[in-house]
């Protein structure tokens, strides 16, 4: 199963990911 | 031909012709693997090999619907107490299941494979990501992560196609399909959650068929529609649940839902291989979205079940069910939030502007069938 995110946000909006990296609920995607 | 088969010579065998069929394919794909290791290894980028349309026809012509609805039923059966120890610590142990934050960690609390599979997490094990205390009155919280999972892609959203992973994308308007306006969120401030209770929130049901292709500038402002205005982008990010992962799912903010569109379809795999190979898997499968408004303007969550996990649920949606043997693919059924206050049990607030949603709520969750 899949969750895909698809938001409007201010264009300076930073991902704090890798592609591939491992994440678990509660911890950051960027802001 | 007969009389050749008569002499033995050549003889039609299925299963020779099978083994023969199969080894060869076998072994073209481990060339093609070993090939593609060279080329990484000397720094090539090596484009993802996408399936073919009558690949993907193939694939989605098989009954994977059928087989996943017999798996869910498979999989509520009730274990014998023996018996649960060795096929849910198999499955765990298969799957990487860290049993030490499971609610229950002795697996004869489990009834059945779906039971467990639908297990909780201690209620500390999750704890939301927070801005550093002393920044936190000038810095806004951080969008967090819905679920458990791995990030199999991000970033913007260019000319209306989203990446599902790297150099395969979908089409935005596929896979959320047509958005009336009054759908979109206007300029609204950031939720409240302390909505007036009242009659239980009106909802408005329709079902669709997909229109024609839309033109390249049809694309471009269906995109900008979803879209408040200057210095505002659209981002995506795609989260992949593997087996062995909790698949309950949260809120990843504070938002409001204001509709709820359930799309019936294919239950194909979603592992990374799979969706490396099919382009637009994600408009393909059974998909739910719920879709409304944060401080930032649009937001939305798209839950996409998977050949094993056809079953979507939303905690504040009782209507909502999926993977039914009567739904027609390629067809959508909506419900919308908000046109009247309302209190559902269990702390989420439905107002006139949609379900309130707090960071890290439950939202919903993925399950077997």
């Amino acid at each position: 199963s899949t969750i895909v995110l698809l938001f409007e946000a201010p264009a300076h909006f930073a991902f704090r990911l890798r592609p591939g990296q491992k994440i678990r609920f509660g911890e950051a995607l960027g802001d | 031909a007969h009389s050749v088969a008569s002499r033995g010579v050549l003889r039609w065998r299925p299963l020779h012709f099978l083994l023969a069929t199969g080894g060869g394919y076998a072994t073209y794909r481990g060339y093609r693997s070993h090939k593609e290791k060279q080329l990484e290894e000397q720094g090539i980028e090596v484009p993802p090999r996408i399936a073919h349309p009558w690949e993907v026809w193939l694939y989605r012509s098989l009954p994977t619907r059928l087989v996943s609805r017999a798996w869910g039923r498979l999989s509520r059966v009730e274990l014998p107490v023996w018996l649960r120890g060795p096929v849910l610590g198999l499955y765990a142990w298969a799957f990487g299941v860290d049993l030490r934050e499971a609610a229950e960690e002795d697996l004869r609390h489990y009834a059945s494979l779906s039971h467990f599979f639908a297990r909780r997490l201690k209620p500390h094990a999750r704890p939301l990501h927070a801005a550093h205390p002393r920044l936190r009155l000038r810095l806004r919280l951080p969008l967090v992560s819905p679920s458990d999972g791995r990030i199999l892609s991000f970033g913007r959203v260019r000319n209306c196609e989203v990446e599902q992973v790297k150099g395969v994308t979908y089409s935005l308007e596929d896979f959320l399909g047509p958005l009336p306006h009054t759908h979109l969120p206007p300029r609204a401030p950031p939720p409240h959650h302390h909505t007036p209770s009242g009659p239980a929130s009106s909802s408005c049901s329709s079902s669709s068929s997909s229109g024609p292709a839309p033109s390249a500038s049809d694309s471009a402002s269906f995109q900008q529609r979803l879209v408040s205005g200057e210095g505002r982008d659209l981002f995506h990010c795609v989260i992949y649940l593997a087996p062995g992962d909790y698949h309950g799912f949260h809120s990843p903010t504070d938002w409001r839902v204001a509709l709820r569109r359930h799309f019936p379809g294919s239950l194909m795999s979603v592992s990374p291989g799979v969706v490396r190979w099919v382009r637009s898997l994600f408009c393909h499968n059974e998909r739910v979205l719920l879709c409304g408004c944060w401080e930032h303007g649009f937001f939305s969550l798209t839950a996409v079940g998977a050949q094993n996990v056809g079953s979507i649920r939303i905690y504040f949606d009782q209507e909502l069910q999926t993977n039914r043997p009567g739904d027609r693919a390629g067809s959508f059924r909506d419900v919308c939030f908000g046109s009247e206050g309302g209190e559902v049990p269990g702390g989420v607030g439905r107002g006139p502007g949609g379900v309130a949603l707090r960071r890290g709520e439950p939202l919903g969750e993925f399950n077997l069938g």
